[in-house]
């Protein structure tokens, strides 16, 4: 895998940049949540492409957004359970 | 607001192309 570089970032477009992103991020979510790994990595892939880079820099902001991915999760697939219901 | 909210969160999964947040509202 090529290193990721801000000149390989800034010669791509937004798309191509979350994508390249996204294939560093994933196997970082994985250690942290293997079975929610998509999600929180989808999730954490809204934010911008800099906060995205300072999270691939540090390992503990890294957790600490996928930990806040997870609780919005829960929330979600509650409002979604709730809305099953009626 | 027109129920597209239940795709979310997008899924990333390695070698298939991001599509992000594709008619999804906020």
């Amino acid at each position: 895998q090529e290193p990721l570089t801000i000149s390989l970032l800034v010669s791509a477009s937004p798309h191509e940049q979350k994508q390249m992103l996204g294939v560093r991020l994933f196997p970082l979510v994985q250690i942290i949540d293997k079975k929610l790994a998509e999600k929180i990595t989808g999730i954490l892939l809204e934010f911008d492409t800099s906060e995205i880079i300072y999270m691939l820099e540090s390992p503990e902001l890294l957790r600490t957004m996928a930990n806040k991915a997870v609780t919005l999760l829960q929330g979600h697939q509650v409002q979604e359970v709730s809305m099953n219901s009626f | 607001s027109n129920g597209s909210s239940i795709n979310w969160p997008p899924e990333f999964h390695p070698g298939v192309p991001w599509k992000g947040l594709q008619n999804i509202d906020p």
